[in-house]
């Protein structure tokens, strides 16, 4: 399992690269091994650097920085080995416009192995979606869903 | 293996009988603050067999079952189902079945506690069973709760090193 | 004191149900004393119960319903006393669009006793500033600031 | 009391000598994740006299100054100035002043901290005293950061009553 885990993990810090690239535009990100010489047990730390920015200890990035790090390793494992089932709980909230593009951008290319499910507020990432179901609570207190289009949304909005 | 549908009945805010089809590729979910969206995947982290009511926003089980509201009494019990198809045949073979398989979950306020695969009792080990090697599970990194984003950069060495594993 | 605390209390008390109400539309609001028989020493908690829905307690409200009562509070402490300078971070990156719109009507209402200071990523948010000023990093990993107008930030998203 | 303008000088991501105007009502500060928004809100709690740098998202008080980029080299020093006017007559008298003070906060990487009130050296305590009974301060609850939201409704009953007692 040591030859495993080490193919596994040269396989997945290359995806890493990749997927920073499309998420940050240039920059550098690394996966590297807290104790390269014990493979057994060792660690693995996330080191990146946005573009033309030093690198840092991760505290210091920004609040949206810090959820396209998280979605740039999800992502990568996802491209490693798909997993059935993806469940995301408005990950887009603290992301800018342009962040939201590039995100729901990699959802579409991975969706062809993976089920996505978006909890959103974001139109932006509603947008993409094959199909929509809006939660309301027409009884207060009970929640019922129902199959609704992107017009049914943007109307409810205003 | 494919989601096709998550059953509610009692559960947190969907007291009515509730069935949401999970279509292929990608499905959102809106809708007003409040109305219960973030339940829906309590929902799903509870039927793949959530023991800690924490991680469920309440503070005991108890807080899943539907407490009541303005015109409706409190639920009795709360009971959550997820029909999968396209699973690996080993296990179909173990179920006697060529494609679905449904997993249930059922808490009584009383506190019993029932598992059930295709309406026949099992444990919860039997459910755990099902996902094996597929990456899923009540707190697998491809379930992301809401502000919870930071989880996998403020994740430890080991835990990181997990997650890689869990892929391999 | 006591007694100036007693006063305090029992207005900032009536103050935050009126804002709930604002905020939430109907439901019950309360600030209750942990130790009503000893004024000195007791301390304060918040009951919320959004419209037509039970008394729980704060762990099984929602993402945007926590964020909404917390501005609940915030809200009426500037009401009993406003203070010169109010600074916040993306506060409304929970809230839904209805919710947006009742929370920047409080922002408004209250800004001509504290100046209001909001950091957002949200249109409509923008859209009731009396200034708006944009962070870029022309040159990488270097902010600048500058007055912009929120036609430059429409276009800017696109 | 009124905010008039904000100065920065290698404080974080502003390397260069940036001055920011507080206009009367509603200001909007916007920008691409990353852009140095926050670091804004950081400035203004440390040149309140914020001591914990965890507080100010660094490891250490050094992260506060600018560390370098692809072009800078990394600056020697972090420099923040907070203009204030309409404030209490009996400070302004202590100053000399009849209108606008300016507070600012200096630290150097070797380690020298200094604090000024209109350009004369003071100690901390000084510029904390401006502040007393008006509900301002690096921690107070009319700052609230990002993703912080909850800590409102997280407080304490004890911190819920000092939040009141700060209004009396
Ligand atoms: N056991 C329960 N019985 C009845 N209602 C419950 C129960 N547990 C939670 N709720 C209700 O569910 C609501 C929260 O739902 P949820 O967190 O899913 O909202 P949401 O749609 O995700 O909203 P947001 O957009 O703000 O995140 C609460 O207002 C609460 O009243
Ligand atoms: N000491 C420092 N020297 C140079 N740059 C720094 C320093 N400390 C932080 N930064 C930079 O500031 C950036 C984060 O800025 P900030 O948190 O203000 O972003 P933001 O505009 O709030 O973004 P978001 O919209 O994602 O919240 C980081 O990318 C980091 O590189
Ligand atoms: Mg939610
Ligand atoms: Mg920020």
């Amino acid at each position: 399992t040591v030859r495993m885990f080490e193919e596994t993990f040269n396989s997945v810090k290359g995806k890493f690269v990749e997927v920073f690239h499309i998420l940050f535009g240039n920059g550098e990100a690394e996966l590297k091994l807290t104790d390269p010489d014990n493979m057994l047990t060792s660690g693995v730390e996330i080191y990146i650097q946005p573009p033309g920015k030093k690198l840092q200890h991760m505290g210091l990035l920004s609040g949206g920085e810090k959820a396209l790090t998280a979605m740039t390793l999800l992502f990568a494992l996802f491209l490693q080995k798909p997993t059935p089932f993806c469940f995301l709980d408005e990950v887009d909230a603290p992301l800018d416009d342009a962040n939201v593009e590039r995100y729901v951008g990699m959802v579409k290319a991975l969706s062809d192995k993976t089920q996505f499910i978006l909890i959103t507020h974001n139109h932006n990432t509603m947008s993409i979606a094959d199909s929509i179901y809006g939660v309301a609570m027409q009884e207060y207190g009970v929640s019922t869903i129902l199959s609704v289009t992107l017009e049914q949304v943007a109307r409810a909005g205003r | 293996m494919k989601f096709n549908k998550l059953y509610l009945h009692g559960f947190k805010s969907f007291v009515d009988k509730t069935t949401v089809d999970f279509p292929d590729g990608i499905t959102a979910i809106v809708g007003p603050n409040g109305s219960g969206k973030s339940n829906i995947m309590d929902a799903v982290r509870w039927v793949f067999g959530e023991q800690n009511a924490k991680e469920l926003r309440g503070a005991d089980m108890e807080d899943i079952v539907f407490n009541g509201s303005q015109k409706r009494k409190p639920a009795g019990f709360a009971e959550v189902g997820l029909t999968l198809s396209d699973i690996d045949e080993a296990v179909a073979a173990k179920y006697g079945t060529f494609s679905e398989i449904t997993i249930t979950r059922k808490f009584y306020k009383t506190g019993e506690r029932e598992y059930y695969i295709n309406n026949r009792k099992c444990r919860l080990k039997d459910i755990k069973d099902i996902f094996m090697d597929t990456g899923l599970g009540a707190r697998s990194i491809s379930i992301i709760e809401q502000g919870k984003v930071d989880k996998i950069i403020n994740a430890s060495p080991e835990e990181l090193r997990f997650f890689l594993e869990e892929t391999a």
